[in-house]
């Protein structure tokens, strides 16, 4: 499968 | 001083707010293969302890490795490490680096 694209995924805490 | 070398800081935040205060992009399978800080939000621990600092890169949550890991394994992770009572405090090794070490 092609690498998934997560690059705008930004997870805050 | 010669050319510059990706040094790993070690950064003690102590749980002292409700909230960590920071935000991570990247993980596996990006073009940020490690998660990297791109929000330190003023109230909370991470803002707090003064050492961490936004476009750092995250090596290792209390010694365990962020390599290989995706997104949302990263995030759990970190957000597990915050929530534990185990400890009062979150070590981050970091990096002012984008680099691969």
């Amino acid at each position: 499968s092609p690498p998934k694209e997560y690059e705008d995924e930004v997870t805050f805490f | 001083p010669g050319a510059p070398v990706p040094t790993p800081t070690l950064v003690h935040v102590v749980k002292n707010a409700n909230t960590l205060g920071i935000a991570i992009e990247g993980g596996a399978n990006t073009r940020q293969p490690l998660p990297r800080i791109v929000t330190i939000q003023k109230g909370g621990s991470a803002h707090g302890c003064g050492q961490l600092k936004v476009g750092q890169v995250i090596l290792e949550v209390n010694g365990v490795s962020l390599r290989g890991r995706e997104h949302q394994d990263a995030a759990c992770i970190i957000a597990e490490a915050f929530k534990s009572k185990e400890r009062d405090h979150i070590d981050f090794l970091v990096t002012e680096f984008n680099a691969t070490l």
